[in-house]
């Protein structure tokens, strides 16, 4: 019995993955290896290609209000320009996850000052395991799937722009050869999600609790679906000690990008997190 | 906490119509 509840958990949480995140990892991979009826992705591969895919690069319900703040802004810049797009995209893919961890069995009932912590230190952790599938060595999937943009072109960007999504590849190709499905992601997420370890966490215990039974959920799918992956529970755990090393350099490059960008302006969902992260 | 992070709380506490981002 008990190993049908883990199993009931895996379905509900993998059904909320699938609500809530509109580009999966299957999805995805289909796009990258071709294996789609959907047109091939759009590629930017350098400026030329860059401004000819800008118009596709806006967030799916692109407001008014941010069309009108990028118009009225003086962002002349292309990179400054792209990076106001991603950041609209994570606002919004911060709004998505927050969907998924209120779906979390319990996770409501945490004490509100939690569940915000929780969100604040977990919300850039997920988004990194989340634009792992999106990535192969050679580039990565934006803007739903619709365009790719290669690592080069990224690496091309002057100072510190061209820093940022490095790490993340490096990451992304490590964490894909684990070739975790969406289910066995949903699962994931919810672990990062519900760390009892974050600073200023009131009540701790609930918290942990709520892990350990996703925990239980994770390590049984994951004997289930891969039995010939040997100490795969364990590889996956250990990324959580990677995750939190590109988060803090993540942090320290949005800082930078604040003090050397004067037209440089964060998101205030974005700030919010952000501020006295670590 | 709740406070300093308003966009946050009110995801948190809307149902999963959209929010004004």
């Amino acid at each position: 019995p008990e190993s049908a509840d883990l199993r009931a958990l895996a379905r509900h949480l993998y059904e909320s993955y699938l609500k809530y995140f509109p580009l999966t990892k299957a999805k995805a991979r289909a796009i990258l290896s071709g294996k789609t009826s959907d047109s091939a992705p759009f590629v930017i591969h350098d400026m030329k290609s860059l401004l000819e895919g800008e118009q596709m690069i806006n967030s799916r319900q692109m407001p008014a209000q941010e069309l009108r703040r990028a118009e009225m802004s003086v962002m002349h810049e292309v990179e400054l320009r792209f990076f106001h797009s991603c950041q609209s995209r994570s606002a919004e893919a911060v709004s998505e996850v927050t969907e998924f961890a209120k779906s979390i069995p319990g996770f409501v009932s945490l004490d509100l000052n939690d569940q915000v912590t929780l969100l604040k230190y977990g919300v850039i952790e997920v988004l990194i395991i989340m634009i792992a599938p999106l990535m192969n060595k050679d580039g990565t999937l934006i803007s739903y799937g619709q365009i790719f943009m290669t690592r080069e072109f990224l690496k091309s960007l002057r100072k510190p722009f061209c820093e940022m999504m490095e790490p993340k590849f490096e990451f992304s190709v490590r964490f894909n050869a684990l070739e975790l499905d969406d289910s066995d992601m949903a699962l994931f997420l919810a672990v990062i999600i519900l760390s009892g370890d974050r600073p200023g966490l009131l009540n701790v215990k609930p918290i942990e609790d709520l892990q350990e039974t996703v925990l239980h959920a994770l390590e049984l799918q994951l004997k289930t679906s891969h039995p010939d992956s040997l100490q795969l529970f364990a590889k996956v755990l250990q990324k959580m000690t990677d995750l939190r090393q590109l988060v803090t350099d993540h942090v320290q490059l949005i800082q930078l990008l604040k003090e050397t960008e004067v037209d440089w302006c964060l998101h205030p969902l974005l700030q919010e997190i952000m501020r006295d992260l670590y | 906490l709740k406070e300093k992070h308003k966009i946050l709380h009110r995801l948190l506490q809307n149902s999963s119509s959209p929010v004004d981002l």
